[in-house]
């Protein structure tokens, strides 16, 4: 038996929101650790990587490895039937047909169940590489996701430059360019607040900026997100998730032909 | 022009 319980279920609702418009369905694979995701977009552009720890949960409990394939237009029409201040329950059976969003008010006076039918997903996983990326650049994640969101009117793409003097994002298209320069926090008072980078040699890159666009909706789950650069691989993206784990987006660069 | 790659082409199957 497979059961989750979230005190704050509106994480979960974040990170739904944070998937649901890259992925149309995943599979949730729960061991005794935790509950890991991994799944590319339609367009085998891009790649999530969620992680929620066992121990982040308030209780949990796993008794036998479980895939739980979910289409998540349906997930998110369950997590819309909860409330931000209420807690969250998963619940499965061993070998599950289907699975159980339990949802409790503070004070324990509504519960309500809803039971979704699970898919069976023939989905691969990739072996991601360990690697040691030439630029990581720590910032605040509502920046990230106004710059993406300003230079994405003006082209399809953009260009990431990291050196050691800061982090430019630029983009042009028929209207004209932009770009935005970024440079590292000399002090700063709260650390969320900072540009930081670590850089072992200058990268620059090209990216889709529709991906870009779908990775900021993961803001609300973390004050910071960091960008790990290395020439011609895939950029990573990464929220911190609290104290239970994190999300990753690896989105392949654009090069030239 | 700069194409667009794939991600499965920078990470193996498992």
């Amino acid at each position: 038996m497979f059961e989750a319980r979230l005190v704050q279920g509106a994480l979960l609702k974040k990170i739904l929101e944070a998937i649901k418009d890259l992925l149309t369905e995943a599979s949730w694979d729960c061991a005794q650790g935790g509950i890991q995701l991994q799944a590319m977009d339609n367009s085998h552009v891009s790649l999530v990587s969620l992680t929620l720890r066992s121990d982040g949960f308030d209780k949990y409990r796993c008794d036998r490895n479980l895939t739980m394939g979910m289409n998540l237009a349906s997930m998110t029409k369950i997590m819309k039937c909860c409330g931000n201040d209420e807690i969250i329950t998963m619940k499965a059976q061993d070998e599950p047909d289907t699975v159980t969003f339990m949802f409790e008010s503070k004070n324990g006076d509504k519960i309500s169940e809803y039971e979704m039918k699970l898919m069976n997903l023939d989905q691969d996983h990739l072996g991601i590489p360990e690697t040691d990326y030439a630029c990581v650049i720590k910032m605040p994640s509502g920046e990230f996701a106004r710059i993406c969101r300003d230079l994405s009117q003006f082209g399809e793409s953009m260009v990431i430059a990291c050196s050691k003097n800061g982090i430019k994002f630029s983009t042009s298209g028929d209207i004209g360019t932009g770009n935005v320069k970024l440079a590292q926090t000399s002090s700063v008072d709260k650390e969320e607040e900072a540009v930081i980078i670590e850089m072992q040699e200058p990268v620059t890159l090209t990216f889709a900026c529709k991906y870009l666009n779908n990775f900021a909706k993961a803001t609300p789950l973390s004050p910071v997100v960091s960008l790990s650069l290395s020439p011609d691989v895939p950029l990573v993206v990464e929220y911190k998730i609290e104290d239970i784990g994190y999300v990753r987006y690896y989105l392949a660069p654009k090069i030239e032909d | 022009s700069k194409g667009q790659t794939r991600i499965s082409s920078f990470f193996g199957r498992n």
